[in-house]
């Protein structure tokens, strides 16, 4: 457990995965 | 001239005990026993003569228990916040090769063992036959942990920092308060991107601070350089952060030790760009050493 | 290139050794401090992707060795070191990329020695990854991650009113996948951004060369037996959907629309025809939506072909509303690409529909319309618009061999006047040369009056 443990994330948006670098 | 001994000093216990290994000042690795406050110490003190048939005078053989702090810079001066002494034997003479047990019961051992870039805290045993000229002396150096319990209070920390129009992010961690072997879970949200980011590492940032007024000392060392991304990421984008602390040579947190010195942890967040300038968010956290199911 | 290659090989192939000897003495830890330093050529930034593909190739090879050892190792009874151990220790790593690339391996061989944890397992590998933000060491990464899962991902259907297991089920499969796959293709269209723009040619040439990469995603997906229609239709494809959608880069468009077409089987691309065709009305403008579309038609006009049934009945319609759709919404379509497809949907018709003669006329009449639209009422012959338009005209003469039964096509003249006079004269004689070949019998004033019309260009 302690090996595989994370935070939750927040969803990245479409928009910005996808956006040109700014 | 004439004769002398051998003085060996054997724990009780010693299967049943930890052993830690200590780097010492010329690099070397040691290993000593581990003890706890309010344990007690006890074992035999064996004395060799090393001319058979010849008697070996003194005025008095004793036992010390110590704990001392010694700054590097006024080596001369040792600090003793505790001191038992106990006679082992008053003035005579040895014809023989003899043992003494001694006990020093439930010892109060308030500070944890450090050895450190300019001060050394550290607890010994002290044998030392009294004689006319020079004394005969043995140490035997002990290590004591301190143990915490859980810490009740333990919030994550979480914090928004940025560079106006530049870079923003939100970082966070899953406690303030991490034991030796912990994991610290986390992550680094990124709000604002408009650099070309390189990489970014967490550090862990050991700061030992000796002295108390104008001649306080601060004196830090990386203890650890551990990368959590590789490349730019852009605006939404989360980093998973899982260091394992156990993996590195820490020391819990130490503050004002006998009013002489301090340990303190950092966690230091550093994000490079293409042209390596370095962005960084430091952040004190507390280390603590949680007692072995075995002990406890 | 060749050089810089030469270099880290050489790196690669003594750390191999290194860390081979020590696996054979039974020397772990050491067998993964060479491993760590092989894979530490891997956080290169010199190589081209082509060179970068054959390091990581040779490495990953060799990664094999690592894996093969603790498989072996670890289903041996009594091992006193656990794989959980193993799967921390390894992250002690202080560089992010032979870390993850040694956590994968770990996290494989624990996967195959003891399914319990698989579904954590697999949801930590493809989120640590996110760490890797390097467009071509993270598509490489999770490449590896993707190659090594490929034989143990769940593939047990997905039963809403059963108990979660840790095994997982088919649905954690596709979650996976997609969510792999869409890391990738963020990383895959970020790389037309890396660089000077005078470089974008190179660029784009590269991002060809690691299409595949990408493409092997879908291609996972396919192979998942369990994945029934339902789920096709709710989560894989409206997960490919949208990523494609959203990305807004032609390249990565035209090269994934074709990829769900050649992958997925055509059961599936008949139940969603229309989400789709949606897409592809709002893909970007560089695509090359014809191509797309009329891959899908040819496919699905020949499983029609073959496999008559209810669910086919509608194919005709659906693609006629929704090219109809697309042509309005893409302005920048070229006209001879909207003949042409209109082209393929009349073979579409005659092949699947022969007795349906309306559909024909559907054709004619949707192809007029284009033209009203456009205000084209003269097609120059030697235009790309009249080879389709022609091609278009020619078929029905063609496949029925009478051209009485082409005269019951209540558009084709309309389509017929938009030719210029060179074009009409061509399909005069086509129509001509049908009715000698076939000795058609033109026995009534009125089909006399209706063929003179038509071949009007010969006659005056």
């Amino acid at each position: 457990i302690e090996a595989t443990r994370r935070l939750n994330v927040k969803k990245q948006t479409l928009d910005d995965a996808y956006a040109a670098p700014a | 001239f004439g004769q002398s001994a051998d003085i060996d000093i054997v724990l009780d216990g010693t299967e049943n005990r930890q052993r830690v290994g200590v780097k010492t000042e010329d690099g070397k690795k040691e290993g000593y026993l581990v003890y706890y406050d309010g344990e007690s110490v006890s074992g035999k003190v064996n004395i060799t003569l090393k001319k058979p048939g010849y008697k070996l005078e003194h005025q008095g053989i004793k036992i010390e228990f110590s704990g001392q702090i010694e700054l590097y810079y006024d080596r001369g001066n040792h600090y003793e916040f505790t001191s038992l002494t106990k006679e082992l034997a008053r003035p005579g003479e040895l014809t023989q090769n003899t043992s003494y047990p001694f006990e020093f019961l439930n010892v109060e051992k308030p500070f944890e063992s450090y050895t450190g870039s300019n001060v050394r805290l550290r607890y010994l045993l002290r044998v030392t036959i009294v004689r006319r000229i020079s004394d005969t002396v043995k140490e035997l150096d002990l290590v004591v942990h301190t143990l915490s319990s859980y810490p009740d209070m333990n919030n994550s920390i979480k914090m928004e920092v940025g560079i106006e129009d530049c870079l923003h992010i939100e970082f966070e961690y899953n406690k303030c308060k991490y034991h030796l072997k912990d994991v610290i879970v986390g992550k680094i949200y990124f709000l604002l991107v408009r650099i070309k980011l390189k990489h970014m590492e967490i550090a862990i940032i050991k700061k030992e601070t000796t002295g108390t007024g104008a001649n306080m000392f601060t004196e830090s060392d990386t203890i650890a350089k551990y990368e959590i991304m590789d490349g730019a990421p852009v605006r939404g984008e989360s980093i998973p952060i899982r260091v394992f602390l156990a993996g590195y040579e820490l020391t819990p947190t130490m503050k004002d030790i006998n009013k002489k010195f301090s340990v303190k942890y950092y966690l230091n967040l550093v994000l490079m760009d293409e042209e390596d300038r370095r962005y960084f968010k430091q952040q004190e956290i507390t280390l603590w050493r949680k007692g072995e199911k075995a002990h406890s | 290139q060749e050089k810089l290659l030469e270099e880290a090989m050489t790196n690669v192939r003594f750390q191999a050794h290194q860390m081979k000897m020590s696996l054979d003495k039974q020397k772990l830890m050491d067998g993964l401090k060479h491993a760590s330093s092989m894979l530490s050529e891997l956080r290169t930034s010199l190589l081209s992707p082509k060179s970068y593909y054959e390091l990581y190739m040779t490495i990953t090879d060799e990664l094999r060795y690592l894996e093969s050892y603790l498989l072996e190792e670890f289903r041996k009874e009594q091992k006193d070191r656990k794989i959980p151990d193993l799967y921390e220790i390894v992250q002690y790593a202080g560089n992010i990329v032979p870390r993850l690339y040694l956590l994968i391996t770990v996290g494989l061989v624990h996967i195959q020695t003891n399914s319990s944890s698989k579904k954590d397992l697999m949801k930590d590998l493809v989120e640590m990854c996110r760490g890797v933000q390097h467009p071509l060491r993270g598509l490489f990464l999770r490449n590896y991650l993707l190659q090594c899962m490929r034989n143990v991902l769940p593939d047990t259907p997905d039963d809403p009113n059963a108990a979660e297991t840790p095994e997982g089920t088919v649905r954690d499969s596709i979650d996976f996948v997609l969510m792999n796959f869409a890391e990738m293709n963020k990383l895959w269209v970020r790389m037309q951004h890396q660089g000077h723009s005078r470089e974008r040619e190179r660029r784009e040439q590269e991002r060809e060369e690691l299409k595949i990469l990408v493409g092997t995603n879908l291609v996972r997906l396919s192979q998942l037996d369990s994945v029934s229609l339902d789920l096709y239709k709710k989560l894989v494809l409206p997960g490919i959907l949208e990523q494609v959608v959203s990305c807004r880069d032609a390249i990565a468009q035209e090269y994934l629309m074709e990829c769900i077409i050649q992958v997925f089987p055509d059961e599936l691309h008949l139940a969603t025809l229309s989400a789709f065709l949606k897409s592809c009305s709002e893909l970007q403008a560089g695509v090359n939506v014809k191509n797309v579309i009329i891959s899908l038609m040819n496919r699905l006009a020949t499983f029609t072909q073959k496999n008559p049934s209810p669910e086919t009945a509608q194919l005709f319609d659906i693609f006629s509303d929704q090219i109809a759709s697309i042509i309005q919404c893409r302005h920048e379509m070229l006209v001879e690409d909207m003949v042409s497809l209109e082209v393929s949907l009349l073979d579409l018709a005659l092949k699947c529909y022969p007795d349906r003669i309306d559909y024909v006329d559907k054709v004619m009449e949707s192809t007029v319309a284009i033209f009203e639209k456009l205000s084209l009422d003269r097609i120059e012959y030697y235009s790309a618009t009249s080879r389709e338009l022609t091609r278009l005209m020619k078929i029905p003469i063609d496949e029925y061999n009478d051209v009485l039964r082409v005269l019951e096509l209540e558009h084709y003249i309309r389509l017929l006047v938009c030719f210029d006079y060179q074009g009409r004269s061509a399909i005069a004689s086509a129509l001509v040369n049908s009715a000698l070949e076939n000795g058609t019998l033109i026995s009534t004033p009125e089909q006399v009056d209706a063929i003179l019309s038509m071949i009007s260009p010969m006659v005056t």
